[in-house]
């Protein structure tokens, strides 16, 4: 692919992000 | 069903469904969603972002969801 790996890793941080807060509102529902 | 809104799911859809590394821009949506305001796009990235559905990945204008892959 065309990205850098500071983009790269820059993508995965903000998608484990994205999972955690996916959980947690997830968790918040029951 | 999922707890979206139609424009919401709409929008989370064609995240969903695009296959490029860096995702989907706003632009991009825009010109999917010719029925949707450029803000009503925005209000619902936002959304879907808080509540994890999606991610911004290169900048803010780039958006890919976390049920991918």
């Amino acid at each position: 692919s065309g990205l850098t790996e500071e983009q790269k890793r820059r993508i995965e941080e903000n998608r484990q992000k994205a999972l955690a807060r996916r959980a947690e509102r997830l968790a918040a529902q029951r | 069903v999922n707890g979206l809104t139609a424009h919401q799911s709409q929008v989370l859809n064609l995240i969903k469904n695009c296959p490029v590394p860096e995702g989907m821009s706003l632009q991009e949506l825009k010109l999917q969603l010719q029925n949707m305001s450029m803000s009503t796009i925005k209000q619902a990235v936002e959304f879907l972002s808080s509540e994890g559905h999606i991610y911004s990945t290169v900048d803010d204008d780039h958006y890919k969801s976390t049920d991918a892959e």
